[in-house]
């Protein structure tokens, strides 16, 4: 067998040049660099293709640059809903977890649905409970809390009662 | 939206996805990160993918699988098969974005619609790349 490999991505969109700081750009260079790191560190042991992916997209959450995680946006309730998924592609096995609010690591919860239950989706109260079970550490709406996140809300909640046309594509992204 | 794909030296692949949606979304509104064949796939005889963009239209094309079903129906590469989801099947149809994703052979391929995508990429012996915009 050749050797290992991985890749990532931190989301994609409307990413300005105009707007992209030297810092910014470094920020987010490093960000992925530290998130390929955890990734690669696992397959160079020898590990799984799967503990790898795990890893480095823990590593993207951990990260408030990116949205997902401590990074997540917020809806127009002004909540955070997280969305994670996980697929084998030594049987197709999948797991994942929509809706969330609480564990740190919701790609740690969806692997925890793929291993611990014979579903493949879950929602709701039943999906943090297994978190607990599978003893995820939670974080509180402090720990999510992100001005620049909060700040996109208040400027998109006003453009739509201003009636702001708005034609960016990278709005509707995830 | 954040995600990664994999090939360990096993030749196994896995894929994982997570995101916090769009900002001011509804509340319950649920896109293509946590639907397996839409926003994340993998199936060691072809591919394994994590997408980003409009999960709407990612769920409608079923991205992932379409990858994959290109590679094993057509005999298309993995950069054919992705290519072609990403500009031909999502890009006319409102569904900007892109994906990331490796083939059994270790393959990996990182394509988009929009203006950039935060990426990075690492092959065993390689030096890693991690690029933003189309360069």
């Amino acid at each position: 067998m050749s050797g290992y490999s991985l890749a990532i991505h931190g989301g994609a969109g409307t990413i300005l040049k105009s707007k992209m700081t030297p810092e910014k750009e470094a920020a987010y260079r490093e960000g992925l660099s530290t998130a390929l790191e955890a990734g690669e560190a696992v397959l160079r042991k020898g590990g799984s293709a799967m503990d790898a992916v795990e890893a480095a997209v823990c590593a993207l959450e951990d990260e408030p640059l990116f949205n997902s995680g401590r990074g997540a946006v917020y809806t127009s309730a002004g909540a955070q809903e997280m969305d994670a998924c996980v697929m084998d592609g030594r049987d197709r096995s999948a797991g994942a977890v929509a809706g969330i609010f609480g564990p740190k690591n919701p790609i740690r919860l969806a692997r925890a649905v793929m291993e611990r239950t014979p579903h493949v989706l879950l929602i709701g109260p039943r999906a943090l409970e297994l978190a607990q079970e599978a003893g995820l550490e939670f974080g509180d709406r402090d720990y999510f809390f992100d001005q620049k996140r909060w700040d996109a809300l208040q400027k998109t909640m006003q453009m739509r009662e201003s009636g702001e046309e708005d034609d960016d594509p990278a709005r509707r992204h995830g | 939206t954040v995600g990664a794909v994999a090939r360990d030296r096993d030749g196994n692949l896995a894929a994982a996805t997570s995101t916090g949606g769009m900002t001011a979304k509804m509340p319950g509104r649920i896109g293509d990160t946590p639907i397996p064949g839409a926003g994340t796939f993998a199936d060691n005889a072809t591919c394994a993918v994590s997408a980003t963009g409009h999960g709407e239209v990612f769920i409608r094309y079923t991205a992932g699988a379409e990858i994959a079903a290109r590679m094993r129906h057509l005999g298309e590469t993995l950069e054919q098969a992705a290519r072609h989801v990403v500009m031909e099947d999502l890009a006319p149809n409102d569904g900007s974005g892109g994906l990331v994703a490796v083939d059994s052979e270790g393959n990996i391929t990182l394509p988009f619609n929009c203006e950039g995508m935060y990426r990075s990429s690492v092959r065993e012996g390689s030096d890693p790349e991690t690029a933003i915009y189309a360069e």
